[in-house]
């Protein structure tokens, strides 16, 4: 978790997803389904991100698997 | 709990790894 922490605060435009990650460290011993539905909505919210950038369209309601492999496939 | 940890821990690689990769 500290090594993604220190690639968001290189690159500020990414910010954002600390939300996700101060999410995840609060319920990983509590509430495990929590922790799980946010680290997904993490790797979400960067695929999303990717895909954007590179103007590759996104269906609206797409399966995590599929978004992951577009924006594998933007590099 | 190691197959938790295990779980979460590879995710955020990749949410490094992607990060990492784009820029």
């Amino acid at each position: 978790m500290d090594k993604l922490r220190q690639v968001i605060e290189e690159y500020p435009r990414w910010q954002d997803l600390t939300v996700y990650i101060d999410r995840i460290e609060l319920f990983i011993e509590s509430d495990f389904s929590s922790a799980q539905e946010n680290a997904k909505a993490l790797l979400e919210s960067i695929a999303q991100e990717i895909c954007k950038q590179f103007t590759i369209e996104v269906e609206k309601n797409i399966s995590i698997n599929k978004l992951l492999g577009k924006a594998f496939n933007c590099f | 709990k190691t197959e938790q940890e295990f779980l979460i821990s590879s995710t955020v690689t990749v949410c490094v790894f992607l990060i990492r990769y784009h820029e």
